[in-house]
């Protein structure tokens, strides 16, 4: 475990928290998108199976064990909860999951580091992150002005995985064959895919006014 | 083969 590292998993912990509190505290899941967080809860699920197979540490099983729980019972929110749901923008949120699950499925059949279930399962897990996000900066195009919290929300997340990438060089120069090409590749996307929205929301922070996104 | 060390990341 490294600085970067931590910070990484405690900035993604910190994105989940702030959207749960602003779900439950306010009851509405006003500008979140439901399509990304179900391919959220599919990323943990399909990237934790092993957690009752290989221990790696108590911080490593107890933080999947939050992140699961954290993601399902953000989508249980704002599918069932009979409140949280009305305020759920089904009309705008229609980007299609399997336009973005069927090519990481195929995508991670094809490169991984090993053809087995729980290998391919984790790889496809690493690519659907990096693209779980567009329902989301989709809808807040759509919706054009987004709320101070979704916008943490974002931002939290994609700081996570830009630690994650001081983390891989980190490990890179410090561990001997620590070389890890899909997770470098698909997190550097994943970062990628943030930068636009991390322009619009620090120039937003700058000149303190409401983030808007251009249409 | 060597077993793929399991992924010790999150």
């Amino acid at each position: 475990m490294n600085i970067f590292r931590l910070a990484g998993d405690m900035t993604h912990l910190m994105s989940v928290i702030v959207l749960l509190l602003k779900i439950h505290t306010i009851k509405s899941c006003a500008g979140i998108s439901l399509k990304t967080q179900e391919l959220y809860a599919l990323v943990f699920a399909t990237r934790y199976l092993d957690i009752f197979t290989d221990f790696i540490s108590l911080y490593n099983t107890i933080m999947k064990l939050i992140f699961l729980a954290s993601s399902f019972s953000i989508v249980w929110y704002m599918r069932q909860h009979k409140i949280v749901r009305r305020s759920y923008d089904k009309d705008q949120d229609t980007f299609r999951h399997l336009f973005l699950i069927l090519p990481c499925l195929l995508l991670a059949l094809f490169i991984n580091e090993k053809f087995t279930f729980k290998e391919v399962m984790w790889t496809f897990s690493l690519f659907l992150e990096a693209v779980a996000i567009l329902p989301q900066l989709v809808l807040l195009q759509r919706t054009r002005n987004i709320d101070n919290l979704t916008g943490q929300y974002v931002f939290l997340l994609g700081a996570y995985r830009a630690l994650y990438i001081l983390n891989w060089i980190y490990r890179y120069f410090t561990e001997p064959h620590y070389v890890h090409w899909i997770t470098w590749i698909s997190g550097l996307v994943q970062t990628l895919l943030y930068a636009d929205f991390f322009y619009y929301y620090f120039n937003s922070w700058k000149n303190n006014v409401k983030l808007q996104l251009p249409a | 083969d060597t077993e793929t060390e399991p992924h010790d990341e999150l």
